[in-house]
C-alpha cells in the first residue's frame, strides 16, 4: 500500500 | 486531513510562535541553537519547493508560507538582530556530520530516483535529526529556559502526532509512506529523554537542568 496522493502533508 | 494531523500542525505552529515570542519578549536568543534553525530552514526550503507549482489547499499553502517565513525570520533574529545574545560557543554541533550522511541516504533510499523526490526525501531525513544541535546545546549549557522547554515540547509533539496521523491514514485511507514514518519515529525518539525531563520537571514548575 504505497502512498497514493501527491505530497499533501506539510 | 484528520484530527491528529491538524493537532500536529497546530503544535508545530505553536512551537514556532513560542520561539518567536521568547526571542521578541526577552530580546534574546540565549539558549537557542542557530544551527538547528538553519537546518529547519533547509528542511522547509527543500520540502516546499512545490509551493508555487502544486496547490493542495489554502490551508496547506498558508502553513507552508508561514513556516518558511518564520524560520528565516528566526535566523535573522539569531544571527543579526539579537546576535549579541547568540551563544555560538555552546552551539558547536558539527552539522556537516548530519547533512552529508542524510544527503547520501536520500540518494540511496527514496521512493523514486527523481530530483524533486530525492530533495523531498532529503528534507524528511534532515528534519528527523535537525533538532540535534539544539539538544546538544542544552546538554552543553546544562539547562534550558522554561520557555525553550515549551518550544521543544510542542516541536517534539508535532511529529509524534504525525505518527498517529499515519496510523489513522493507513487504516482509513490505505495511505502509507515508509520513509516518512521511519524518519518520524527516529525524530520522535530523539525527543524522548527531553519529554521525560519535561514531564517530570517542567510540569512541576521546575527548570530543566541536565547534569552538565
Amino acid at each position: 500500500k504505497k502512498k497514493k496522493k501527491g505530497k499533501d502533508e506539510l | 486531513m484528520n484530527i491528529f494531523r491538524l493537532c500536529g500542525d497546530m503544535s508545530h505552529l505553536a512551537a514556532i510562535i513560542i520561539l518567536l515570542l521568547k526571542m521578541w519578549k526577552t530580546r534574546s536568543v540565549a539558549g537557542i541553537s542557530g544551527k538547528s534553525q538553519i537546518l529547519f530552514a533547509t528542511v522547509f526550503t527543500a520540502r516546499y519547493l512545490d509551493l508555487f507549482t502544486s496547490f493542495i489547499s489554502i490551508y496547506n499553502t498558508c502553513m507552508k508560507v508561514f513556516f518558511i517565513g518564520t524560520v528565516y525570520f528566526t535566523i535573522y533574529l539569531i544571527y543579526m538582530k539579537f546576535k549579541a545574545t547568540y551563544d555560538s560557543n555552546h552551539d558547536s554541533f558539527r552539522v556537516e556530520f548530519l547533512i552529508v550522511p542524510v544527503g547520501g541516504l536520500a540518494f540511496l533510499v527514496n521512493h523514486e530516483f527523481a530530483p524533486l523526490e530525492i530533495i523531498w526525501t532529503f528534507s524528511i531525513y534532515l528534519e528527523s535529526v535537525a533538532i540535534l544541535p539544539q539538544l546538544f546545546m542544552i546538554s552543553k549549557t546544562g539547562e534550558a529556559e522554561t520557555i525553550t522547554s515549551h518550544y521543544l515540547f510542542a516541536l517534539g509533539s508535532y511529529r509524534a502526532l504525525y505518527l498517529c496521523n499515519w496510523i489513522y491514514r493507513y487504516y482509513a485511507e490505505g495511505f502509507f509512506d515508509l520513509i516518512a514514518v521511519v524518519a518520524g519515529v527516529v525524530q520522535t525518539i530523539l525527543y524522548c529523554d527531553f519529554f521525560y525531563l519535561y514531564i517530570t520537571k517542567v510540569m512541576k514548575g521546575k527548570k530543566i537542568s541536565l547534569p552538565a
